[in-house]
């Protein structure tokens, strides 16, 4: 099953 | 005072028109050397990040750093009213709550002004650290675009695989599966228009899926740029980037899908 990752688990604030 | 001016208008147009449907409301973040801006999709799965650089505009003059909210939908009526070869000016007050669009067609015949009201968006942004990516394939933007959509009417994942010798876009539904694949140009065909050509620089091969509907949201902005340059790493988000000639880029950031 493909889940969709969201950008927070690659990049995080700044 | 914050001052800028762009012979083509149109082209601040369709960058908006490239942005507005991903996110609603941004900041442009603009200092001495140029515009930015940042923006993130409700559901956090993509990034829009804007970069125009002084030299693109004919007049730029940032005296403090200003920062302009801007709600995309309220900017976008505007600068609908500007003619296609009109040439903008934006201006804005160091604490004012405006910022003034200014359109004036070829011949000066017509000069159209428009304030905007600003917004107060109170938005962080992302830090996106420099990365080595394991493929970067540059392509026709309109052929990147025709895979988008073509490939969405028979499903919603992409899975974009990429060799030394030719990058290849695969979808599967429930009416069945395809691919498309685009071959690396030979490099010694010095003939033909450069942006003509699929490029593809490997460090090794990849492979990751992703969502049409956020490529095809990308794909917005084909009208900026013929080029298109995709940057793939193993889980690592895709880095679609259009380069307007000496104006900057528009570049989207892209969560993979991964398998569990």
């Amino acid at each position: 099953v493909d889940v969709q990752c969201d950008l927070f688990f690659f990049y995080n604030f700044r | 005072m914050f001052e800028c001016a762009l012979i083509q208008g149109e082209l601040f147009r369709k960058l908006i028109a490239s942005v507005q449907d991903l996110v609603q409301d941004g900041n442009f973040m603009c200092d001495a050397n140029g515009i930015s801006l940042q923006g993130m999709d409700s559901s956090h799965v993509a990034l829009v990040a804007l970069a125009l650089k002084k030299e693109g505009f004919v007049e730029y003059r940032c005296d403090r750093d200003v920062t302009l909210g801007i709600n995309f939908a309220n900017l976008a009526k505007m600068l609908k009213c500007m003619g296609a070869k009109d040439r903008l000016s934006i201006r804005a007050q160091d604490e004012g709550d405006s910022a003034s669009f200014v359109f004036e067609s070829e011949d000066s015949s017509r000069v159209s002004n428009f304030e905007l009201k600003l917004m107060q968006i109170d938005q962080e942004q992302l830090g996106v650290p420099e990365t080595q990516y394991k493929a970067v394939i540059r392509m026709p933007s309109s052929e990147f675009q025709r895979i988008c959509k073509d490939l969405s009417a028979i499903g919603d994942t992409v899975s974009i695989s990429v060799t030394k010798e030719a990058v290849k876009f695969s979808v599967g539904g429930d009416i069945g599966s395809g691919d498309m694949s685009l071959r690396q140009s030979e490099s010694g065909d010095v003939d033909g228009d450069d942006s003509e050509k699929v490029m593809i620089e490997l460090e090794e091969p990849v492979q990751q899926n992703f969502a049409l509907r956020y490529l095809n949201n990308f794909t917005k902005a084909t009208a900026l740029s013929k080029t298109v340059t995709l940057s793939l790493g193993t889980d690592m988000p895709l880095v679609t980037e259009y380069k307007m000639d000496n104006l900057g880029s528009i570049r989207y950031y892209l969560a993979p899908k991964i398998d569990e």
